[in-house]
């Protein structure tokens, strides 16, 4: 899924 | 955003300001290595290449161009400042890091969650992360005797990717399908390279002694 690869962290 | 993430990355951001504010203050950057300044700049560098695509939140992107800006001034003092580059001991940090990089771009092409370039840049960021204190930790060793900033810096940074650790625990339990083995396994081994560091730093703190690391 795409929030799979969506990096949220720094 | 929970509490462990925050905290790691205050920690993160406080480490770096203890670092600026030494370097700007007493125009020094004695016993900080100058490779593993370098090697944060391009982690940073590589790492934050979504930063005009990706759009997370405010603070991400204020964060990501704070951690930018900040590992790119340290580097230009010591590289440029007339004052705080006389005080740079090139002789003793002699860790040959370009042979980090080259490993971690490897493992990078082949370890990645998608063999895209941005995907490709994130792993390598996080492979040299996780490697990025060895000149400085070497440097440490050699030098000996350790001042009190450079050993919060040291302390700090090793601080924050242990709250990594906890806020990749919590994601774990708390989210589903939050999985993500590149980073959890890079910001363990980080971690675990401080590991003798955090020892005789608690070491000393604890006789209040000044702190030395075993040659």
């Amino acid at each position: 899924t795409d929030d799979q690869t969506t990096k949220d962290e720094l | 955003m929970n509490m462990f993430r925050f905290l790691g990355d205050m920690t993160h951001l406080f480490s770096v300001l203890v670092l600026l504010l030494k370097i700007h203050t007493i125009k020094s950057c004695a016993g900080i290595s100058l490779k593993t300044q370098e090697l944060y700049a391009i982690v940073f560098a590589t790492r934050y290449l979504d930063l005009f695509t990706d759009y997370i939140s405010l603070y991400n992107t204020v964060m990501k161009l704070v951690y930018l800006g900040s590992s790119l001034s340290i580097v230009w003092y010591m590289r440029r400042h007339k004052l705080v580059r006389r005080s740079y001991d090139k002789d003793q940090d002699t860790f040959r890091h370009h042979f980090l990089i080259l490993p971690c771009l490897i493992l990078a092409l082949l370890i990645n969650e998608k063999f895209t370039f941005m995907e490709v840049m994130w792993a390598f960021s996080l492979y040299l992360e996780a490697v990025a204190i060895l000149p400085q930790l070497v440097l440490l060793q050699r030098t000996r005797n350790i001042d009190n900033l450079t050993g919060q810096y040291v302390f700090l940074l090793g601080a924050y990717r242990s709250f990594y650790i906890l806020n990749w625990i919590y994601r774990y339990f708390t989210e589903v399908h939050y999985v993500h083995w590149i980073t959890w396994i890079s910001g363990l081994v980080q971690t675990l390279l401080y590991g003798d560091f955090f020892y005789y730093y608690f070491h000393s703190w604890k006789n209040n002694e000044k702190l030395q690391l075993p040659a």
